[in-house]
């Protein structure tokens, strides 16, 4: 047989070499490149929304520049009138857009915070948010599970719907730790 | 050097001027006015008297904005952003005001005046802070300058082409082997959403391609010698992983794009890089229903699409060089002789004595093309297409038998690799190149032709996807069609981790 | 064995690794609403 790098012993070595020296796989065998963060089986185009090639998300639809009219861009002429952030004053709705769509960023904990603080619990199994129907108490409890009527929030459709389920309150997220997020971020 | 007395002086002072000018909140009622009374202050202090004081002013606001950023590499960026976006308004307002309103030159001019500035500060700045050369002052001004340029307005859309070439020379001129310092920047640029989407899309009748193509290979380029030690540090890596998104992204978008320049970018990407060669060779024509290639009995001569030529927008004709070879080549194309030519044939291919790099790849895959498309056209002549019967005995395969005989491992590997780029979508090339490297499979007066060939073709087939539709349909034929007699070779069954290969890729395949 | 002008290469590019560019770095400034990126936990949405 061919006995260099150039026949199959040269791409059996190699091959052999990369099971034990993971930093070999990258060119040997490539990589999954659908675990990239791109859409591939979209329909429409990806570059509209490309994050970057050091990004592993698309971009945020609030980071991406639309020409607009002149006369929209007024943030220059009100920014110092513009009132702070207080999201306890929220409706639910503007939470839950805050939570979907600041996703990587502390936004999304302290709207995750304060949908909490609303009685809202966050299924860390189904990724819904999910409330009580006012007025109604569970009517089956057992241990850590509870059966009843509840609201979930429908990203898709943009709507609180009932449903009927049974919930493990073990699944549900606790409130984040805001204060201990910003430590480990190390950002104001 | 040798500003005149004052002259740093008053360029500060306008240029904080300027910016606190844009920052202040009545600015946005009328943009235009406080500009206009810019200028004039401008033109008092003679900055607008000529091309000298004008260059001054530039240079030193440019370099008074990195310095910006180096004195505050600790403080959150908004800061420097505000005042370098700042002066880049300053900069796109006045392109877009100077000169005529129907003349570009001016406006062109001093675009690419400042642009050189930029890059001159850039590139020396390099040299003085080397390993501490800080990055983001450049990224925020070229970003921002683009962004600002290509907005939607009715001056600057006459001048989009030129506009974008500019940003596309400079891209090139600060490309990462010359500003190694800056690459990570530089991807983020070439690939920024807003500059795919003007070069690739919106510039009308595809104008912008070529220059993409440009700075893609100045990227292959630059990657090929750390790409080629296979083993990728971590810096390296990084790099590389946002050049396969890019690669994705223009395979999702632009498919056709890669399709047309699939030679070139073949020619700069190291061989080693396998699942990337292969991510240039996949994409087909968005208008393309490719059939099925694990379908039974699959008929590729019949298919619709296979008859048709592929768009190479490089001269790979013109890349065979030197021009008396070419001539020998087409006369032994021509006439089928000299027979001396194919003894001399490797000579010419070869560049020099050290192993690993001992042929001219670019000449190689220019040499398997040429050759191939005239084989094609020759077969066409007699109203024929490409089949086992029509490619053999003339001077083409004669030129192709004699490389695979001729040339030793190495250049054999990079002979059928020439010939494996060629196995893409349905088209006439792909069918040529199939039932060619099949033919000198079945036809091999040696095993060791048919191991490299197998090994070309394995090695496309066992990395993480994609693959080339034509990759498929030859390695299965190759694998099915018992005139080939494959399983019966002793190199299939070399080594259990190869006989394992073979039998999940035969598996996958049938 | 790379070549010196390929480490030179290496060692500048090397430098740059450990101050990359972030994604705000290219786009315009958000005093309002700025980014405050954060490693959330795996179950919240991820895009």
């Amino acid at each position: 047989m061919v006995n260099n790098q150039f026949g199959m012993v040269g791409l059996l070595t190699f091959l052999r070499a990369a099971e034990t020296d993971p930093n070999l796989v990258t060119l040997a065998m490539g990589q999954d490149l659908m675990a990239l963060g791109l859409n591939l089986t979209a329909v429409e185009n990806l570059y509209p929304s490309f994050g970057g090639p050091f990004a592993d998300a698309p971009a945020r639809p609030q980071d991406i520049d639309y020409n607009v009219p002149p006369e929209y861009l007024i943030n220059m002429s009100i920014r110092d009138k513009l009132s702070k952030l207080t999201l306890q004053k929220y409706k639910d709705d503007l939470l839950f857009y805050l939570f979907y769509t600041n996703v990587g960023d502390m936004m999304q904990l302290a709207a995750a915070a304060e949908l909490h603080s609303r009685d809202w619990r966050y299924h860390t199994e189904e990724k819904v948010w999910i409330t009580r129907m006012p007025g109604m108490t569970p009517y089956e409890k057992n241990g850590t599970t509870e059966r009843g009527t509840y609201f979930y929030f429908d990203a898709q459709t943009w709507r609180r719907v009932a449903k009927e389920f049974q919930v493990d309150t073990v699944k549900l997220d606790k409130c984040p730790n805001i204060s201990a997020y910003v430590a480990m971020s190390g950002q104001p | 050097n040798d500003d005149p007395p004052g002259f740093l002086e008053r360029a500060e002072f306008l240029l904080k001027d300027w910016v606190s000018i844009v920052l202040s909140p009545n600015n946005g009622r009328d943009p235009l006015k406080g500009f206009s009374m810019f200028v004039t202050k401008m033109n008092m202090h003679g900055i607008l008297k000529g091309d000298e004081p004008l260059t001054r002013f530039f240079r030193f606001a440019t370099q008074y904005c990195i310095d910006l950023t180096y004195r505050n590499m600790n403080e959150p960026k908004t800061k420097i952003f505000q005042f370098i976006d700042a002066y880049v308004r300053l900069i796109s307002l006045l392109v877009k005001h100077s000169g005529e309103s129907g003349n570009a030159n001016t406006k062109l001019n001093l675009l690419n005046k400042i642009l050189g500035i930029v890059v001159g500060i850039l590139l020396q700045d390099q040299e003085v802070h080397t390993t501490g050369f800080q990055q983001v002052g450049y990224h925020r001004i070229f970003i921002m300058l683009f962004l600002e340029l290509t907005t939607h307005d009715p001056v600057l859309e006459n001048i989009s082409l030129p506009v974008i070439t500019a940003f596309c020379h400079t891209f090139h001129i600060i490309r990462p082997a010359c500003a190694p310092g800056f690459c990570y920047s530089w991807l983020e640029l070439i690939s920024h959403r807003v500059f795919i989407g003007r070069i690739l899309a919106l510039l009308p009748q595809q104008k912008g391609w070529h220059m993409y193509s440009q700075l893609l290979i100045d990227l292959f380029k630059y990657l090929a010698p750390f790409l080629r030690n296979a083993e990728l540090a971590k810096p390296v890596h990084h790099l590389y992983k946002g050049t396969l998104r890019v690669l994705l992204v223009l395979l999702h978008d632009f498919p056709e794009f890669l399709c047309d320049y699939h030679f070139a970018f073949c020619d700069v990407i190291p061989p080693n890089c396998i699942q990337m060669r292969n991510l240039i060779l996949s994409p087909y024509p968005r208008n393309m229903r490719l059939p099925d290639p694990f379908t039974p009995n699959l008929k590729v001569d019949m298919l619709t699409d296979i008859g048709g030529s592929p768009r190479v927008s490089i001269n790979y004709a013109g890349s065979i060089q030197p021009a008396s070879f070419k001539k020998d080549l087409d006369s032994y194309l021509k006439a089928r002789a000299p027979v001396t030519f194919l003894s001399e044939l490797r000579s010419n291919l070869q560049i020099s004595n050290d192993v690993g790099s001992r042929y001219n790849i670019p000449l190689m895959n220019a040499l398997v093309l040429y050759v191939g498309t005239q084989a094609i056209a020759h077969i066409r002549s007699k109203n024929l297409g490409p089949t086992m019967a029509t490619i053999m005995h003339c001077a083409h395969m004669d030129i192709f038998q004699n490389l695979a005989v001729d040339l030793d491992t190495e250049g054999r590997y990079l002979f059928l690799n020439a010939i494996a780029n060629q196995l893409r979508y349905p088209n006439s090339h792909t069918h040529y190149f199939s039932c060619c490297i099949l033919y000198l499979f079945g036809e091999a007066n040696s095993e060791a032709i048919q191991e490299q060939i197998t090994r070309v073709l394995l090695e496309r087939l066992i990395v993480n996807r994609p693959h080339p539709w034509g990759l498929l349909i030859t390695f299965i034929e190759l694998i099915k069609n018992p005139v080939y007699k494959f399983w019966e070779h002793d190199f299939v069954h070399c080594a259990p981790e190869i006989e394992r290969l073979f039998e999940s890729v035969a598996k996958s395949c049938m | 064995k790379l070549q010196k002008e390929h480490q030179i290469q290496f060692q500048r590019m090397e430098a740059a690794y450990y101050h990359l560019p972030t994604p705000s770095d290219s786009e315009r400034l958000r005093p309002y609403l700025q980014r405050q990126p954060v490693q959330t936990p795996p179950h919240f949405p991820q895009q």
